[in-house]
């Protein structure tokens, strides 16, 4: 018996349309921790990690620890339907193959169930230890995807250098090159204004920018983007769900041949 | 441009 239940179902809705273009089909593990996920895309070169604790629910309840395999365009057409202020309950039984998706209206005039067939998928979980990282950037998640879009259109692949001077996002492509550069600036009005680099050691790494685009459909999860490099890591691209968890992105780097 | 590695090649299977 499985029944969870988001006060702020728009936080679900927001994760589906977070990693839907980048992962299929995926297994949804749900524990005595939360609710979580681990997914690769087809090619296997961007990872998806989600953690939505169990104390971000108003009501937790997993008897035991169960895989459900979801097709995430499906999920994504039945999470459309429930409305952005609306309460979501997620509801199974031991030995279905199906689960419940129960969308309540916040004055609880409106109650709809939406029960969606669950599918067997062979995936790979991957082990990822904890990693120190060379360089740890923090900035507004809108001004990433900004930066990501902008650079999409002059170039396929971002170098994406920290320095002392600051991060620089560069691309080249065959109408010319672009560099941004973005210094530490914490002396902003408000803490989700700035930008923040730690730096242990300068760090220099290449990605595709087609899978940096498709991390940044997570900008309406949180204000802002936590950018973890070193030089022999993929990438993780963190955005932090309030209270709840974490979306993460993995990317492995392009090497030059 | 460049070599694309892929995620298996950091992290193993558990």
């Amino acid at each position: 018996m499985l029944e969870l239940r988001l006060v702020q179902g728009s936080l679900l809705k927001k994760v589906l349309e977070a990693i839907k273009d980048l992962v299929t089909d995926a297994n949804f593990d749900c524990s005595a921790t939360g609710f979580s996920l681990q997914a690769m895309d087809s090619s296997h070169v961007a990872l998806v990690a989600l953690l939505l604790r169990s104390e971000g629910f108003e009501h937790y309840r997993c008897d035991r620890n169960i895989s459900m395999g979801m097709n995430l365009n499906n999920m994504s057409k039945m999470l459309k339907c429930a409305g952005n202020d609306d309460i979501i309950t997620i509801k199974g039984d031991d030995g279905s193959d199906t689960i419940t998706f129960m969308f309540e209206s916040p004055t609880q005039d409106k109650i709809a169930d939406f029960e969606m067939k669950l599918m067997d998928i062979d995936s790979e979980h991957l082990g990822i230890p904890e990693a120190e990282y060379h360089a740890i950037v923090r900035m507004p998640s809108a001004e990433f995807s900004r930066i990501c879009k902008d650079l999409s259109s002059i170039g396929d692949t971002v170098v994406i250098s920290v320095t002392k001077e600051g991060v620089k996002f560069s691309t080249r492509g065959d109408i010319g090159a672009a560099n941004i550069v973005l210094r530490q600036n914490t002396t902003v009005d408000k803490p989700e204004e700035a930008t923040i680099i730690e730096m242990n050691e300068p760090v220099s790494l290449t990605f595709a920018l087609r899978y940096m685009n498709s991390f940044t459909k997570a900008t309406p999860l949180s204000s802002m983007v936590t950018i973890s490099l070193s030089s022999e890591l993929p990438v993780v691209v963190e955005y932090k769900i309030a209270e709840m968890g974490y979306v993460r992105f993995y990317l492995a780097p392009k090497i030059e041949e | 441009k460049g070599v694309q590695l892929i995620i298996t090649e950091f992290y193993r299977s558990t």
